[in-house]
């Protein structure tokens, strides 16, 4: 459970992070 | 298991989703009494990167010209902000009652709200892309119409000029898109539908040019069936692009499935 939690944990902060790159690099 | 529509989206949810969906498995087999870890740094990790996604994704509504992201981006957000709040929450109480029931089911639903949130923002720019396309697409709609004020080959030539531009935009849009698509079939419908009106262009051309001939021609002769074949042509490719207009529409995404 442990390294689930932290494994997935740490998924949500990059995908979050790929997301705001997503955002700032798109076409206005 | 949701099915995502576009690959990018895919590359970036599936995994997280996957996860999400082991851990909920593991979550209601842990009645064990197993202990939760300390979960208070990963979970500030998450917090602060949605604190960064939030004032980008503001910004970005905030200055956008698209009133549909304009509205939808801010409650996506908030779903996002809502859901860190509640890792926040239950990474705190587990801290200091590391076998809470509650306390897990606030975490998992704190990643499913994560998950749902930012699906929804990642939708909502998705759309926004499809209708930047479909103004292109209605923008050479229109012009198919102006087909029909060509009365001399200089005008032809000004008129495939003007032509040329959006549908080559056009094209060249409808087709990355079809490569971002995840279903086959809607790819199949976009990449037939941009092929046909490929195929007309030279057809219509040739169908202007035609008219053309004959209204100058001493007798015009044949020039109703001359401007029915243009007209016909024109509104073979004017469907033809309403078809692309709705396919582009369809989505395989069911936000209900989070639930």
């Amino acid at each position: 459970i442990r390294v689930g939690w932290e494994q997935l944990l740490t998924a949500i902060q990059r995908n979050i992070s790929e997301i705001s790159n997503q955002i700032l690099t798109r076409d206005s | 298991m949701p099915v995502f529509h576009t690959k990018l989206i895919e590359s970036i949810l599936d995994p997280v989703a996957q996860q999400i969906s082991q851990l909920v498995i593991l979550h209601e087999q842990a009645e064990d009494g197993a202990a939760m870890p300390d979960l208070t740094q990963p979970v500030s990790a998450v917090a602060k990167a949605v604190g960064n996604l939030v004032q980008v994704g503001r910004q970005t509504s905030a200055t956008s010209t698209d009133k549909v992201l304009q509205e939808e981006m801010p409650v996506a957000l908030d779903r996002v902000e809502n859901a860190s709040i509640s890792l926040i929450q239950a990474a705190k109480t587990l801290r200091q009652e590391p076998l809470s029931r509650s306390a897990r089911d606030i975490l998992i639903n704190g990643a499913r709200g994560i998950l749902g949130g930012t699906s929804a923002l990642l939708l909502s720019l998705d759309q926004a892309e499809v209708r930047k396309i479909i103004r292109i697409c209605k923008g050479v709609q229109e012009y198919l119409a102006v087909a029909e004020v060509v009365e001399g080959m200089e005008d032809l030539i000004v008129y495939v000029k003007n032509l040329t531009p959006g549908m080559t935009q056009m094209v060249k849009m409808v087709d990355g898109r079809q490569a971002e698509l995840t279903h086959q079939v809607h790819r199949n419908m976009l990449i037939a539908s941009k092929d046909k009106i490929k195929n007309l262009l030279p057809v219509l051309i040739s169908s202007i040019k035609i008219f053309v001939t004959t209204i100058q021609s001493p007798g015009k002769r044949g020039l109703d069936e001359a401007a029915s074949n243009r007209l016909y042509v024109v509104s073979q490719m004017y469907l033809e692009i309403e078809e692309i207009i709705r396919v582009l529409q369809l989505t395989t995404y069911d936000e209900d499935d989070w639930n």
